[in-house]
């Protein structure tokens, strides 16, 4: 079985982003 | 800006983000850290697991501030020297 052979790299990279992105505008709107 | 400066601005700012999960100043981060974030960020307990998962690249189960860094480095296409 190859679980990892779909869907790629790119969905964890997009959700890395997703999170460094939320956390940046946190830390930018919040004190 | 030089990429050593870069690599310092990057390092400064990561330690922010960092701070923002390791709230109880542990020194690093556990999935549970992340778990009690996911009411204040848009991702799911799943999407957590799985970021929380790729920053730990040992595996350990606690993301070190290096780890933290790293992972922030590639998010923003920068790779620290190691």
């Amino acid at each position: 079985e190859t679980k990892a052979s779909a869907g790629g790299g790119n969905t964890s990279e997009t959700m890395l982003a997703n999170f460094f992105n939320s956390l940046l505008s946190k830390k930018s709107g919040g004190v | 800006p030089s990429s050593s400066e870069m690599q310092r601005l990057m390092n400064e700012k990561a330690h922010e983000l960092f701070q923002v999960c390791d709230t109880e100043k542990k020194g690093f981060i556990t999935k549970r850290d992340m778990q009690r974030l996911q009411s204040e960020l848009p991702l799911s307990p799943e999407q957590l697991e799985h970021v929380f998962d790729s920053l730990d690249v040992d595996g350990n189960g606690f993301l070190s501030l290096e780890e933290f860094t790293d992972g922030f480095g590639g998010f923003l296409g920068l790779r620290s020297t190691s």
